[in-house]
């Protein structure tokens, strides 16, 4: 563990938080794309098949069963407790153009060709087009309330602090796992525009509104 | 490196 990574599942753990308490306080969830959330929640479930059978440490294992725990709750809020909120319109994201290659790279490009292996590949390709559904459909209402504009970036940080960690990692222990920063760095791009949206705009009390 | 502590990342 070192101090990337360990404010990069803290940024990932307040982005999750932050989602949260947007739709509990306003007990709405407008603006929050559900096909994010159910990518998310396909991430999670892939990534984490070993959280019974391998252990790692308490912090790992409680922030597996909290990140599962609250992707999960967050989809029934979206699609039951507060369905008659949830904009089905603007959240229009075809995510089987995400899945179908993103499994089928799964398959050709991993460290090795073993069914855990594969699946985890794919949690890590998949993990890093998940935001777009959610990316979309601002684009598509043209603009997106302040507390998810903190949520996204608190999101959009999370990837880029591992990257930081595994340029340490690369340093200080040798480690490097090619697949991983290659997804990683793609999903951080993906937030590119946004960050500046969020820097030059939300960081001066403005709403991030696009040219719809 | 062995494959699995590979997977020490959430």
């Amino acid at each position: 563990m070192n101090i990337f990574r360990l404010c990069g599942d803290m940024s990932h753990l307040a982005a999750i938080i932050i989602l949260l308490l947007k739709m509990w306080k306003t007990r709405s969830v407008a603006g929050i794309s559900g096909k994010s959330q159910i990518l998310f929640a396909t991430v999670f479930t892939a990534r984490y098949l070993d959280l019974f059978t391998s252990f790692i440490s308490i912090y790992n294992t409680c922030m597996k069963v909290f990140f599962i725990g609250t992707v999960y709750f967050t989809i029934y809020l979206i699609y039951m407790k507060f369905k008659a909120t949830y904009d089905s319109n603007h959240d229009s994201f075809r995510v089987e153009f995400l899945i179908v290659p993103v499994g089928g790279l799964a398959f050709l490009v991993n460290h090795e060709f073993a069914p855990l292996e594969i699946i985890w590949t794919f949690s890590i390709y998949l993990e890093s087009v998940a935001i777009l559904p959610q990316l979309f459909m601002i684009s598509k209402t043209g603009e997106a309330e302040t507390i998810t504009s903190h949520y996204l970036f608190a999101l959009g940080s999370y990837r880029a602090l591992y990257l930081c960690n595994w340029i340490y990692r690369y340093y200080a222990e040798g480690f490097f796992d090619l697949i991983a920063v290659v997804a990683g760095v793609v999903q951080t791009i993906l937030y590119c525009d946004f960050f500046y949206l969020y820097i030059t705009k939300v960081m001066k009390g403005k709403k991030i509104s696009l040219p719809a | 490196v062995e494959l699995d502590d590979l997977k020490d990342e959430l």
